[in-house]
């Protein structure tokens, strides 16, 4: 474990928690996609397949069942719960993510470092990771007003993931044979994903002025 | 790592 790594891992959590806190507490999920978030339960269902089977630290299982907890309760949220519901925006929210799950299952058996089920499923949501964010950040773009939970909650969301990349890099130069090209990959472009969002959410920081994407 | 080893990342 480096500092790359938790602070990526701790700013993951963050984002998770501010959503959580957002549906929670205020019972609205306004701007957030359902879409998203059903694909990142099934990203945290796929590739912690081996929570059971294989421990690597308390750290790592309590982490998983963090996320996977708190992924799959939010979308119980926006499914199920009466009021979080009414501020769902299912009109807006209309991104097709069957057209990513499917690319991304047949990638994953085409480039894999493993043919094996739970290696295949891993990669899998490796792959799925990088894409999820598509149908938020298409929602973002359709409603004008972004309210700041939502823009936090996406910021650190994307900044998770470089650093990520960082630890990598670290990884890479301290640990003979660290080579993980599909998680390297797949984590660059997820980043690149999140480019402009950043831009747009860093100037808007700095101008004091409030979050809205170009139409 | 060798490949398939078994992932040590969230």
């Amino acid at each position: 474990m480096n500092a790359f790594r938790l602070a990526g891992d701790m700013t993951h959590l963050i984002s998770v928690l501010v959503l959580l806190l957002k549906i929670h507490t205020i019972k609205s999920c306004a701007g957030i996609s359902l879409k998203t978030q059903e694909l990142y339960a099934l990203v945290f269902a796929t590739r912690y397949l081996d929570i059971f089977t294989d421990f690597i630290s308390l750290y790592n299982t309590v982490m998983k069942l963090i996320f996977l907890g708190s992924s799959f309760s939010i979308v119980w949220y926006m499914r199920r719960h009466k009021l979080v519901q009414r501020s769902y925006d299912k009109d807006h929210d209309t991104f097709r993510h069957q057209l990513l799950v499917l690319p991304c299952l047949i990638l994953a058996l085409l480039i894999h470092e493993q043919f094996t089920f739970k290696e295949v499923m891993w990669t899998f949501s490796i792959y799925l990771e990088a894409v999820a964010i598509l149908p938020q950040l298409v929602l973002l773009q359709r409603t004008r007003n972004i309210d700041n939970l939502t823009g936090q909650y996406v910021f650190f969301l994307g900044a998770y993931r470089s650093l990520y990349i960082l630890n990598w890099i670290y990884r890479y130069f301290t640990e003979p044979h660290y080579v993980h090209w599909i998680t390297w990959i797949s984590g660059l472009v997820q980043t690149l994903l999140y480019a402009d969002f950043f831009y747009y959410y860093i100037s808007s920081w700095k101008n004091n002025v409030k979050l809205t994407l170009p139409a | 790592s060798e490949p398939g080893d078994s992932h040590d990342e969230l």
